[in-house]
């Protein structure tokens, strides 16, 4: 997190700590289900893409419950049972982080408490929250001016419009192909240095939804141009909350 | 002496007949017939010298140890006794006969001879029945109840229900194995209402088939012989169910009636050589045999269309009140039933009902039960309610609630009577400590 402040504990219950290919952010779903990145497990044109998800999931460590790195090793690892990633996600293109979600199945549910609860999924009929200036919050492990962070950090960032985005996003990316489709949005500053960054990817930007006093995701962290250099691109959850229900109802 | 042959018919002459006797002479005849015949005699011939009392020429007659009488003259003669056609018969099997000469026949100084005699005899079947031909006055009669004269002997036979004994003369009562098997009927003593014999061992067995017991009901008169001060010293009515004595009667008062309730007695009746009482009988029937009333063994047990009376092969069912389990000792039953058998007891001994356990409820994940009740168990109609580790989760429970209450089949079950417990769910969004950012 760039900018951001350091969060308190059970200011961000659902916050997850994953440490598949490196360190990424998740969110708890329920008592047992991980809603993170898909990059963070088959990471874009990574060489290490070639291993099953089972084994994968043998590999993944998961921790929940505080806000230290230290404290969540010592707490210890959740076990996954399952990985799920989106079909519509290709590791192998480099440049469209479309389908960027997945969720894993933890073997055992995790017991409630102040430090562990999980967050929201948005309803479908309701897009307020993706509206231009909607603030949100951001939490994650990741890099903090180069340094990989040891505790949990947090910053606001708002939803940006999407002609803003993407206006943004064409004088920003050169040659480079990249793809922002409509299952993402953008959220940040261009001028002001708060963003999120690499460690934080896969988890997930919450807003409060004042009529029902809920934190709601509505964005996984996905990827950027660099970090805190203007904005930062999400998966809008919105899009995939049908997905998400039918992964888990189904199992 | 001249020895008649034992024939059953024969001639005897005087010494010389026809031609004259001579005188001084003595004869003497014994004539024996088969025993079950009597001699008859009769003279076809008879001619001796007369003299007052046959004082000088005779014949003597003896049978049976009697003197038949003393015979001489001829027929027609004033003096002497001229047997003419009498017959002469004996009781016996034997007949003697002594014939006397002296030593002249003369009348006057005149010798007359005379011819002697000729006499014929027979054997003459003996009716040993009829009570005149008893050889003896004192002679008891030839049989004690019935007497059949055949030629050459008789025989004897007894009323219906006697024995002739080994003597061939005495009739005994043969009672000793009298069975009856039908489901009801009479029993008497010998002769009843007339005295019963003497030295009686009679024993009448009724059996019947299993489940049935028996009812014996004197009628009157009911007499046998007793004593004041002694119980039964003499003539004994004993009665015995399956090999054991319930009871042994004398006297004038009749023991009325008796249930058995057995399918097997037996009823001993003993008499000694004397008395003069004229018995007993005894109706007997029989009914199914009961069984002891059912009894519950607590206010929970129910026995259904409980009867008035129960009998052989009834039976009854027992359930509980609701809520109750039936229990045969720590066996729980799903159905109890028990039947009255032979023997008058029930094959299965009564059940008892113990309150329904549900047992312990159900744990809820992330969440807890309490009872409601304050007796805090787990019995029928204890009731508990889920609730959930808030403000962690909440609880969802189906239409029935969160209230469960322990039925009548030892399940925990909700208002509507479904079994599923309720789940706890993550509350979602709620952070117990939400970020708050105080500077603007």
């Amino acid at each position: 997190i760039i900018g951001g402040k350091s969060a308190s504990s059970g200011n961000f219950p659902w916050q997850a700590l994953t440490d598949i290919h490196g360190r990424g952010g998740g969110a708890l779903l329920g008592d047992r289900w991980i809603l993170t990145a898909a990059h963070t497990i088959y990471p874009k044109g990574a060489v290490g893409n070639s291993l099953s998800l089972e084994k994968l999931a043998e590999e993944a460590n998961i921790f929940l419950g505080h806000t230290k790195v230290e404290e969540l090793h010592k707490i210890g690892n959740h076990p996954v049972r399952r990985i799920f990633i989106h079909p519509d996600y290709n590791p192998d293109d480099g440049y469209n982080f479309n389908g960027d979600i997945a969720l894993l199945e933890l073997k055992h549910p995790v017991t409630l408490g102040p430090t562990v609860l999980p967050i929201c999924l948005p309803d479908t009929t309701n897009t307020t929250f993706y509206m231009d200036g909607r603030m949100g919050y951001v939490s994650g492990f990741g890099v903090e001016k180069n340094f990989v962070s040891n505790e949990l950090k947090y910053v606001g960032l708002p939803a940006v419009a999407r002609e803003k985005c993407q206006s943004w996003l064409d004088s920003k990316k050169g040659d480079m192909p990249i793809v922002f489709s409509e299952n993402m949005f953008c959220a940040g500053f261009l001028t002001v240095r708060q963003d999120t960054c690499q460690g934080d990817s896969g988890s997930v930007l919450t807003v409060l939804d004042k009529e029902s006093d809920r934190w709601v995701a509505t964005g996984i962290v996905s990827w950027g141009i660099g970090c805190a250099e203007g904005y930062g691109f999400y998966t809008k959850i919105l899009s995939y909350v049908d997905w998400i229900k039918k992964i888990m109802r189904e199992n | 002496s001249s020895p008649v042959p034992r024939k059953l018919f024969g001639v005897i002459r005087s010494p010389g007949y026809p031609k004259p006797y001579p005188n001084n002479n003595i004869s003497i005849w014994d004539i024996h017939v088969p025993k079950g015949y009597v001699v008859k005699l009769t003279f076809q011939y008879f001619d001796l010298e007369p003299s007052e009392s046959c004082f000088y020429d005779y014949v003597k007659i003896t049978a049976d140890k009697k003197n038949l009488g003393r015979y001489c003259g001829q027929l027609g003669s004033a003096t002497g006794n001229h047997p003419g056609r009498k017959k002469f018969v004996s009781k016996g099997t034997s007949m003697h006969l002594a014939f006397h000469s002296d030593f002249s026949n003369e009348d006057n100084g005149t010798v007359i001879s005379y011819r002697g005699f000729l006499a014929s005899y027979q054997a003459v079947d003996l009716n040993e029945c009829d009570p005149n031909s008893a050889a003896g006055e004192d002679e008891r009669p030839r049989c004690q109840h019935f007497c059949h004269n055949y030629v050459g002997g008789y025989f004897c036979s007894c009323r219906t229900g006697y024995q002739l004994q080994s003597d061939h003369h005495s009739c005994k009562v043969e009672c000793s194995s009298e069975l009856f098997t039908e489901a009801s009927g009479y029993l008497s003593s010998p002769d009843y209402p007339q005295p019963y014999p003497e030295d009686l061992r009679c024993n009448y067995s009724i059996r019947l088939q299993r489940g049935l017991s028996i009812i014996l009901r004197f009628l009157e008169p009911f007499e046998i012989d007793e004593h004041q001060q002694v119980h039964c010293p003499y003539d004994q009515l004993k009665i015995q169910v399956h090999g054991r004595q319930i009871g042994e009667f004398c006297g004038v008062k009749s023991p009325g009636s008796i249930e058995t309730n057995s399918n097997e007695v037996d009823i001993l009746f003993l008499t000694d050589e004397s008395g003069f009482s004229r018995g007993w009988k005894i109706h007997y029937t029989s009914q199914k045999i009961r069984c002891p009333q059912p009894v519950p063994r607590d206010q929970f047990t129910i026995i259904r269309d409980l009867q008035p009376l129960y009998q052989f092969q009834d039976y009854f069912i027992v359930t509980c009140k609701t809520g109750y389990n039936l229990m045969q000792g720590n066996q729980k039953l799903l159905y109890f039933s028990s039947v009255c058998q032979a023997d008058g007891t029930w094959h299965q001994s009564m059940p008892h009902c113990e309150i329904v356990n549900c047992g312990n409820p159900a744990d809820l994940t992330n969440g807890a039960f309490s009872y409601v009740n304050q007796s805090a168990n787990n019995n029928y109609q204890s009731v508990i309610t889920y609730r959930c580790n808030e403000p962690y989760y909440h609880i969802v429970t189906g239409t029935g609630g969160d209230t469960f209450t322990c039925s009548p089949e030892g399940t925990w079950v909700d208002q509507n009577g479904q079994m599923r417990i309720p789940a706890c769910l993550p509350v979602c969004g709620k952070p117990v400590t939400p970020l708050t950012e105080v500077q603007r």
